[in-house]
């Protein structure tokens, strides 16, 4: 996947990071101190639909072409810039019993972003 | 993008950035709730201490063991559940322990013991009893659902793996364990409760994975 840099209009990955403190989490949240959340961001014109982010074969490549050249012109249908490589968040916090919790949040960190 | 721009993804309005800082923290927040299965945030009703919070973070596992298909893992989870010591004498010290989350769908208990803390005089063996008591289904008085016997030899940290029934009352919100000395020792010895010694509970739980389907 491509990182954000710059201008870049095209699909990537813009980092953000969600800090507990500054959302008033730190009280019930033991760890981590805040998480690299990121998000996807930018245009997916025809002809890169299913480009980086997901490995483009050569098949994917020509009916990529194949649909940019017969669909020229036709409204909608575009593709959009979707996480193609997530990670899981490990957490260790309060419940209101104020029992401590450990668990493992699935799909939490957007590791990658690629036209769908 | 610049205020009053176009956004690149959907070409509507483009958010200044401050509006688009707000929106990313709030659905932050709302994807960490509703993957714990909560409604809202918790509001700490008593808070541990950073003492007793280490000593029992020292006992936790590490990742989960096997490494099942992600189809049917669901999620892992591992809670530790500070006693509220209940009525005690010296011949006997009840230990209460609270779980309101326990409802979360598809929670399975994996395994559940205790932890406690014993001083003993030197060169005493200790026999101890161990009472699971549960509340009844129908009202509020506490019953017998089964008890262990444990050999103390030593000063220091003790676990009693506990079985079916107090993960059963786990799942229950609710377990009661009365700690009770077999037998006459000329110095009694003290289980601890103090705040680096407070006994809890360790419980490993899976939630939200698919039930192992049987093939034929």
């Amino acid at each position: 996947g491509i990182d954000c840099q710059g201008g870049s209009r095209m699909c990537c990955r813009q980092e953000f990071f969600v800090d507990f403190r500054e959302i008033g989490w730190h009280d019930w949240i033991i760890q981590p101190e805040g998480y690299a959340m990121n998000f996807c961001t930018g245009q997916c014109p025809l002809h890169v639909a299913g480009m980086p982010g997901i490995a483009a074969s050569f098949h994917t490549s020509v009916l990529n072409l194949l649909k940019a050249n017969i669909a020229a012109g036709t409204a909608g249908g575009g593709s959009c810039c979707v996480p193609t490589a997530r990670r899981p968040l490990s957490l260790l916090y309060y419940d209101r019993d104020s029992n401590i919790v450990k668990t493992d949040i699935p799909d939490m960190v957007v590791d990658a972003c690629g036209c769908s | 993008p610049r205020a009053g721009g176009q956004c690149p993804a959907c070409g509507g309005p483009a958010l200044d950035l401050e509006s688009r800082r707000e929106l990313l923290l709030d659905l932050a927040k709302r994807s960490i709730l509703d993957k714990l299965h909560l409604s809202q945030r918790p509001t700490l009703s008593r808070p541990v201490s950073r003492t007793a919070l280490r000593t029992a973070l020292q006992h936790l596992h590490g990742p989960p063991q096997e490494a099942l298909p992600e189809d049917n893992r669901g999620q892992e989870c591992e809670i530790i559940s500070f006693a509220k010591t209940g009525l005690s004498n010296i011949n006997q010290t009840r230990l209460d322990f609270h779980f309101s989350d326990t409802t979360a769908g598809g929670m399975e208990v994996q395994q559940a013991s205790l932890m406690f803390f014993v001083q003993l005089p030197l060169n005493t063996t200790w026999t101890l009893k161990v009472r699971v008591l549960v509340l009844g289904p129908h009202d509020s008085n506490l019953t017998l659902a089964t008890q262990h016997l444990l050999e103390v030899d030593a000063s220091g940290w003790h676990q009693l793996l506990l079985g079916p029934e107090a993960q059963a009352a786990y799942s229950q919100g609710h377990l009661t364990l009365e700690l009770v000395p077999e037998g006459q020792v000329a110095q009694s010895p003290v289980i601890l409760a103090g705040a680096a010694h407070r006994p809890f509970v360790t419980v490993q739980v899976r939630v939200g994975g698919k039930h192992r389907v049987r093939r034929r």
